[in-house]
């Protein structure tokens, strides 16, 4: 039957090339597929990309003729799109797809003997995660592919520690099918496995490709920070190496409500107990458990000593799951808690106060107005603690979370139910289990710079890094000049860091890796994350500007960001749209998705 | 089979078995207004064991119905085959594909499931579990999930139907039962007091090799009491 997309197709071209330059990737995927049926068929080109990224370009060309994706403002796509759909014609999304991805789909119908090239741009800037940048490619051709390829060519300034390439799918007899190199500031890998080596068997038409193909890199450390300037726009990279770790007080404020019996009580005690072999010896803790009661292991926090550490282990396998859900009490018992541990002088004085909740669910019992909730946790934390929501499952308002953490210093991570919820726990502790600074301040010449992108930080985790770009606005500067401010373990600390403007952007300049300004767009997409993320914690005024501010950027540079969306007009004249799908919308929890069914085991 | 039951609002799911001859066809779900109706017929052990237990029986032929769209598909362990109007298309579960049609995609995950989406309706989830073909006893089975249950219309009923829209229920005197993993308790759930267990059941919805454990509030006795009318009153003459 025509409707059916594999048969007939033959994608016979597939590449993925990427280019990091400074931390930010600039990824082309471009697929070639030519009819070979003796009738029209549809093609489908589907791509899986990191949900930190930005689409900025599409493009697709059937005998010679290139349809280009075009950003427009949502609401002005939107109109576009409905036109098309009210003539009846489907149109394809971006969608949400796994944990960390999101899935681009377009599909047209092509001529018989025709060909068709899809070409996909997106960019993201890699974070620093655990010590490590990680780029994540998703692999998974439709069918063998004659000529299929990975190239990736990596250019970093400060010069390139280590390298890694993975391919979860790849086994042993493949792994020299990837090719690596490094030399200082450059480093390549290649991976182009003939039509033969993608079989799953011989002679078999099935490809084994298909999973993740993973870089993972670092940079050379010689200073604390890195500037770097090109046109008129800078940015520096703080990430300084051997310090003392800041002595860390946190309370964990876990739901023991009875949703979260069975399993996830079951992962949520395993990670707690792994949490606590990596508890460190000048750290205190406590544990606060609620359901519709509140439920402290301690009444006060205590230092992680052996006999403690032994004790709380007890206590966490003890935990049982039952009743309802008092998230208010439960946040302001924990905060009174830690004010009065620094009141009575329990805690070290230079050290770093945490809250890390994690929930499976909406306030069922005690204050039930979300609103109400919010304003209360913050008004009790009054900046002083950064608050960690962890997101177990989907059951919970997601944007509740996630203003509340982010009202107050903190952030929120959905845990995703699986056989790994576990480790997504612990892992998530390593991120925020050593901070180096407390209170972390980077300074740039006043009347030489505008459009700083954040540059105050809460803290400095080990394995992270903080990036702030902005423009400089001074055309006769001769000189550019960091100033880093912070309270480290044993005494407050400064760094600076000085370049010679001239000299950077002609050494940056001279290497052919660069692709066009990009501190320029690196810039304009950590301003637009930004925004987008204050948006979420801002009152209705201040909401709408930071939107028009954010959707202007991303017009400008060609993002498809939350706010905009990217029409491709296809041959048959039928409207595609490309969306940017958000972690959670509100009428998604006003009618959760729900899954009845009926099986057996 | 097994039936699980998610209640969002409660942050708990309800679950029971139903207990009836292999051959026979159950109605699931009925939607009157979109012309949506699916329908399972159920299979046995190869073997029947003559203990004087009940027989498990699973689901292992689907019938879904869309007259909206003139469209019936079969999916049975081995072959799924969607006929619209007078075209009949078969495809098995070794296949890969996407096929959109106007207000459907079909998507078949070799070997794994099959997501079929209803535009403006809701998507349901055919998971196949796979059993040793040489197993002396038990053979090949389906699993069927329904997602976005939210937008089918409020007049849908059926074994599964009849849960798309909320369903309130109290449960108290929670107590130990013979099983100390698996407490018993008392249910009030349309105006009957009803006898329950807290049991584990696992959902493959997300994760079909594997699964999910789910713990939820068992009704004994083929649900008597949470469904409407007996469970017998579900049962249709044929898949289609």
């Amino acid at each position: 039957t025509n409707d059916v997309i594999f048969s007939g197709i033959d994608i016979y071209s597939m590449k993925i090339d990427s280019k990091v330059t400074s931390r930010f990737a600039h990824n082309v995927i471009t697929s070639r597929a030519v009819n070979r049926a003796s009738v029209s068929k549809e093609v489908l080109f589907e791509v899986e990309l990191p949900k930190t990224a930005f689409i900025t370009n599409f493009s697709m060309t059937i005998d010679g003729i290139t349809y280009l994706g075009n950003i427009k403002e949502k609401e002005a796509a939107k109109k576009q799109y409905e036109k098309a759909v009210s003539r009846g014609h489907t149109a394809g999304l971006v969608k949400a797809s796994g944990r960390k991805t999101e899935k681009f789909t377009v599909s047209v119908n092509i001529a018989a003997a025709s060909k068709v090239t899809f070409e996909l741009t997106y960019e993201e800037l890699l974070k620093r995660h655990l010590g490590k940048y990680e780029m994540l490619i998703k692999v998974k051709p439709k069918q063998l592919v004659k000529e299929f390829q990975i190239e990736a060519n990596i250019f970093e300034p400060q010069g390139i520690s280590e390298l890694e390439a993975l391919g979860s799918f790849i086994n042993n007899d493949l792994t020299q099918t990837i090719e690596k190199s490094l030399s200082g500031k450059k480093g390549h890998v290649s991976f182009k496995p003939t039509i033969d080596q993608q079989r799953t068997c011989e002679n078999c038409s099935t490809s084994f490709l298909d999973g993740d193909f993973t870089l993972k890199y670092d940079v050379k450390r010689d200073s604390p920070g890195n500037l770097q300037i090109i046109s008129g726009y800078f940015v520096h990279f703080f990430a300084p190496a051997n310090l003392p770790r800041v002595p860390k007080n946190v309370i964990f404020v876990i739901d023991i409500s009875h949703s979260m019996l069975g399993q996830k009580m079951e992962q949520t005690k395993e990670a707690l107990l792994k949490i606590l072999d990596d508890v460190k010896e000048n750290d205190h803790f406590n544990f606060i458990l609620f359901n519709n009661r509140i439920i402290p292991w301690k009444e006060y926090l205590v230092k992680a000593t052996l006999d403690n550490l032994k004790e709380a282990q007890k206590f966490v396998q003890s935990i049982k799951a039952t009743g309802s859900t008092n998230i208010n009490d439960a946040l302001i018992r924990t905060v009174e808690m830690m004010n009065e541990a620094h009141k009575e002088k329990v805690l070290p004085e230079r050290s770093s106060s945490t809250v890390i909740m994690l929930t499976d669910g909406n306030p069922t019992s005690g204050e039930l107005n979300q609103g109400k909730i919010q304003e209360n946790v913050k008004n009790a934390i009054q900046g002083r603690y950064s608050l960690y929501n962890l997101a177990f499952g989907y059951d919970m308002d997601y944007n509740f979370l996630e203003k509340m953490a982010l009202e107050n210093n903190g952030l929120t991570r959905r845990i995703y139910e699986d056989s790994d919820s576990a480790l997504q726990l612990q892992s998530f502790y390593d991120e925020v289990a050593n901070p180096m600074l407390r209170a972390v301040q980077l300074h740039y010449p006043i009347n030489a710079t505008s459009e700083l992108t954040q540059n105050n930080f809460n803290h400095y985790y080990d394995g992270s890094e903080i990036v702030v770009a902005g423009r400089i606005i001074d055309n006769d500067l001769n000189s550019f000049t960091a100033d880093v401010k912070a309270q480290g373990a044993n005494n407050d600390v400064t760094f600076t860091e000085q370049v010679d403007i001239e000299e950077t952007a002609k050494a940056l300049h001279d290497q052919e890796y660069i692709f066009g300004d990009y501190i320029e767009r690196l810039w304009a997409y950590l301003t637009i994350q930004q925004l987008l993320e204050k948006r979420i914690s801002a009152q209705e005024e201040k909401r709408k500007n930071l939107a028009a501010e954010a959707l202007e950027l991303s017009l400008k540079y060609k993002f498809v960001t939350p706010l905009t969306s990217m029409v491709v007009t296809k041959p048959e004249d039928k409207a595609t749209i490309a969306d940017k799908p958000v972690e959670d919308t509100s009428i998604q929890y006003s009618y959760p998705s729900r899954a009845n069914s009926v099986d057996g085991d | 089979p097994h039936f699980l039951i998610d209640v969002p609002q409660k942050k708990d799911h309800l679950c029971f078995n139903i207990n009836l001859d292999p051959g026979v066809v159950l109605n699931l779900v009925n939607d009157p207004d979109t012309g949506i109706t699916v329908n399972g017929q159920l299979v046995g052990k190869k073997k029947v064991s003559n203990n004087g237990q009940t027989q498990k029986t699973y689901i292992g032929k689907l019938g879904i119905v869309n007259t909206q769209l003139d469209l019936k598909i079969e999916i049975t362990t081995e072959k799924i085959t969607l006929q619209n109007g007078r075209k009949t298309a078969t495809f098995t579960w070794l296949d890969t594909i996407t096929l959109q049609k106007e207000g459907l995609t079909m998507e078949i995950n070799r070997e794994k499931n099959l997501v079929l989406s209803f535009r403006d309706g809701a998507t349901f989830i055919v998971v196949l579990h796979r059993v040793w073909k040489k197993h002396p006893l038990h053979q090949d089975f389906l699993g069927f999930y329904t997602l976005d249950s939210h937008k089918v219309s409020e007049h849908t009923h059926g074994l599964l139907g009849q849960f798309f829209q909320h369903i309130d229920f109290e449960v108290f005197d929670i107590r130990p039962g013979s099983d100390p993993e698996k407490p018993h308790a008392t249910m009030i759930v349309k105006n009957n007091k009803l006898t329950v267990t807290r049991v584990s059941e696992k959902d493959y919805g997300k994760d079909p090799s594997h699964g999910t454990i789910i713990p939820c509030w068992f009704i004994h006795n083929n649900g008597t009491g949470l469904i409407d009318g007996a469970h017998t009153d579900y049962i249709v003459s044929n898949l289609f």
